[in-house]
C-alpha cells in the first residue's frame, strides 16, 4: 500500500 | 479597523461549510487587499485556503493588518441563523476581542446581530512554490462530486490519470474495484447555453494516488462554483480550486500518497 506524504515535505515554512 | 459588507450571506456560509471540518480554529487575516486564510488539518495532509477580494464587499474598510481567531464550529452555527440573501456587514473594532456579524434581511425589517469571541492564534503559514502544473483540469464540480463520492464505496484512495484524452478516476479496495473515466468534451446544452464542459491542459501526462476521506472533505465546497480547476503535478500536492463567484476561491492542497 502506498504512504501518505506529509504537505511539509513540499511546502516550506514562511 | 475592519468594516465589511458581503451582499449575500450564502456565499459565507457554504466558505464556512466547507472548511469547517478540516480546520477546527484559524485566523482570518484582513488587509487593504481582503481577507484571507490558511491552515493545514491536523495531520498535516491538507491545507485549506480563501480568498475574498476587497473589491467583493461594498463597502470594504481595513486600514491595518488583522489577525482574527475564529473557532469555525462557532461562526458555522452563528451564520446558521442568517438567511441566505440576508447581507453580512462583518465588523472589527481595533484592540476588542469581539467580531460582530449583522445580518440584514432583504426587506430590511430584520436585522440580527450577533457577535463571536475572538480566539488568539499563533498560525504558521507555509510557503506554496508557484510552479506551472504538468497537468490543469477544469470540470463540473458536482461531477467531481458524483466521483468522489461513488469511489469511496469501493476503496479509501483515488489514483487520478490525466491524459490529453481526459480523466480516470480508480479505486481499489478488498471487495474490488471500479474507474470512472471522463474525457475532454465541450458541449452545449438544450439551451444552447455551455454546459459543464472537462478541459485537460498538459505538459506530462500525470498519475497522483490520493486519499478520497480529503477529497470528499473538500467537494463541500462544490456548491460554491459551477466547476472545479485541478492542478496536478507528478509527485506533488493536488490542488483544488473552486472560485467564489468573481471575487475570490478556495483552495485545497492535498499531500499525494506514495509508494515505496
Amino acid at each position: 500500500k502506498p504512504n501518505q506524504s506529509s504537505l511539509m515535505s513540499f511546502f516550506g515554512k514562511k | 479597523m475592519l468594516e465589511a459588507r458581503l451582499p449575500a450571506a450564502s456565499i459565507l456560509k457554504k466558505i464556512v461549510e466547507s472548511i469547517k471540518d478540516l480546520v477546527s480554529q484559524a485566523n482570518f487575516d484582513c488587509s487593504e487587499s481582503g481577507i484571507s486564510f490558511q491552515a493545514m488539518d491536523e495531520s498535516n495532509i491538507a491545507l485549506s485556503s480563501f480568498l475574498l477580494r476587497a473589491d467583493g464587499f461594498d463597502p470594504y474598510r481595513c486600514d491595518r493588518k488583522l489577525s482574527l481567531g475564529i473557532r469555525f464550529a462557532t461562526l458555522s452555527k452563528i451564520l446558521k441563523c442568517a438567511g441566505n440573501d440576508d447581507v453580512v456587514v462583518i465588523r472589527y473594532a481595533d484592540d476588542t476581542d469581539i467580531l460582530s456579524l449583522v445580518f440584514e434581511a432583504p426587506d430590511n425589517n430584520r436585522i440580527s446581530e450577533f457577535d463571536i469571541k475572538l480566539l488568539d492564534i499563533s498560525s504558521e503559514y507555509l510557503s506554496i512554490p508557484e510552479q506551472e502544473p504538468e497537468c490543469k483540469v477544469k470540470m463540473s464540480s458536482a461531477e467531481f462530486s458524483r466521483i468522489c463520492r461513488d469511489l469511496i464505496t469501493i476503496g479509501s484512495s483515488v489514483v487520478i490519470d490525466a491524459t490529453k484524452s481526459g480523466v480516470k478516476f480508480s479505486s481499489t479496495g478488498d471487495d474490488g474495484s471500479g474507474s470512472i473515466l471522463i474525457k475532454q468534451s465541450a458541449s452545449v446544452d438544450g439551451d444552447g447555453k455551455a454546459a459543464p464542459q472537462t478541459t485537460v491542459e498538459m505538459s506530462e501526462p500525470v498519475s497522483l494516488e490520493l486519499s478520497l476521506k480529503y477529497l470528499n472533505n473538500f467537494t463541500k465546497a462544490a456548491p460554491l462554483s459551477e466547476y472545479v480547476v485541478m492542478n496536478m503535478t507528478n509527485d506533488s500536492p493536488l490542488m483544488l480550486q473552486f472560485d467564489v463567484s468573481d471575487i475570490g476561491y478556495i483552495r485545497y492542497f492535498l499531500a499525494p500518497q506514495i509508494k515505496d
